[in-house]
């Protein structure tokens, strides 16, 4: 039992992760490896020589989650509530329990315009198609 | 650990992709973009036409809304007062119905025929569309026929034109084929500008029967019912300049998961 005149430690708060990537996520989460983010991979059309057959855009920027999905003690994360949990009791039986994994927390829809095979033009939307944010699920 | 790799290789030596390496990549792109086949290689692209132009407007509308979110969308000049029915004619947010498709075509039109100032009246111009690559398990939320105006000689700047859209339904040996109105607009006869007529009903009939597609024919009449002819008034047709010929587009929402009845 700590001894009375021990301060009380501030609870430290949990607040919930912010979306984008800060100065925190930078910090390698153990041995070098970085918390889970949004990574841009980028693909343009034209170096692919589709310039003449896609009008816009002029590239797709296929984004992919990756990062570790650790528990990082005393650091903000991106990780909802249950995450934090499942990460927890995944330290206590992991054989048991799997840890989070980094996946998309949100979606954004493409617009692609481009020449059909009759000259015609046609807008093409797909919905839910980039990552916009990324956190351990 | 793939999409580590996927990415050192995209930055950093996309160009020394090997052949095969980049039909690789170009079948995922395609393939996750939902987009057709690999490309047919154009014939050198001249100026781009008034289909394109338009399609490039909305383009921009449609992605500067997704970028923003809804309702931020603006529409520039060139496209606002298109589908009618959602949009007012001053800048405004994205319609319903451009906000919510899935896929918006145009078409240039392939066949004009037209009765003019040579033969007896009434006068008409007729335009067919070739509509034959439609998105399957879509279905048409909008349509419309856009044709230019511009300014001729002679013509009184006050009076008023009455010009109608009719979507040709049935053609007889001898006889006028049966039509079927879809829009009209009265305009003055001064007024320079794109004309947009809301042709959603015949382009839903072409959607289901594909070979009742036999074109709309326009007519234009003055305020005392005399019938004028569509070239003499101004309207532009496939022989005036690229960024001002005739087409259509259309507007398609995927249809959604037919929901089941209640029992």
């Amino acid at each position: 039992a700590a001894s009375p005149n021990t301060q009380r430690k501030k609870k430290h708060k949990n607040d919930l992760p912010h979306n984008r990537t800060g100065l925190l996520d930078h910090t390698p989460v153990s041995n070098g490896r970085q918390a889970c983010k949004k990574h841009e991979l980028y693909v343009s059309f034209s170096d692919l020589g589709w310039k003449d057959w896609v009008l816009a855009p002029s590239g797709y920027s296929a984004y992919y989650c990756a990062g570790e999905c650790d528990y990082p003690l005393g650091s903000c994360m991106n990780a909802t509530n249950h995450a934090l949990i499942q990460l927890v009791v995944h330290l206590i039986k992991p054989d048991e329990v799997p840890k989070a994994c980094c996946a998309p927390t949100k979606l954004s829809p493409i617009s692609v315009l481009f020449y059909d095979d009759n000259n015609n033009v046609i807008l093409k939307k797909h919905r839910n198609m980039v990552v916009k944010t990324c956190g351990c699920q | 650990c793939v999409c580590g790799q996927m990415e050192g290789m995209v930055h950093s030596s996309f160009r020394r992709l090997s052949g095969r390496e980049k039909k690789e990549m170009q079948k995922e792109i395609l393939s996750i973009l939902g987009l057709p086949g690999r490309p047919r290689p154009h014939p050198p692209l001249r100026p781009p036409s008034s289909a394109p132009l338009f399609m490039l407007d909305l383009y921009h509308a449609v992605s500067a809304e997704e970028d923003e979110g809804p309702g931020v969308g603006f529409i520039p000049e060139s496209v606002s007062h298109a589908v009618l029915p959602t949009l007012s004619t001053h800048t405004p947010p994205l319609g319903t119905v451009v906000s919510e498709a899935d896929t918006v075509m145009s078409f240039v039109n392939l066949v004009e025929h037209e009765r003019d100032l040579l033969q007896s009246r009434p006068y008409w111009k007729e335009f067919r569309f070739d509509l034959t690559p439609l998105p399957q398990g879509e279905t048409v939320t909008a349509a419309e026929f856009r044709i230019y105006k511009t300014l001729t000689l002679g013509q009184r700047a006050n009076r008023t034109l009455h010009i109608s859209v009719y979507e040709i339904q049935r053609e007889k040996r001898h006889r006028e084929p049966e039509l079927v109105l879809l829009d009209m607009q009265s305009v003055p006869a001064g007024q320079e500008g794109w004309l947009a007529f809301d042709v959603t009903t015949a382009s839903n009939h072409w959607l289901l029967h594909p070979r009742s597609n036999l074109g709309i024919r326009l007519y234009v009449e003055t305020e005392d019912d005399r019938s004028l002819s569509v070239g003499w008034v101004g309207l532009v047709g496939r022989r005036g300049p690229r960024s001002k010929q005739p087409f259509m587009v259309t507007f398609f929402r995927a249809s959604q998961a037919p929901c089941r009845p209640p029992r």
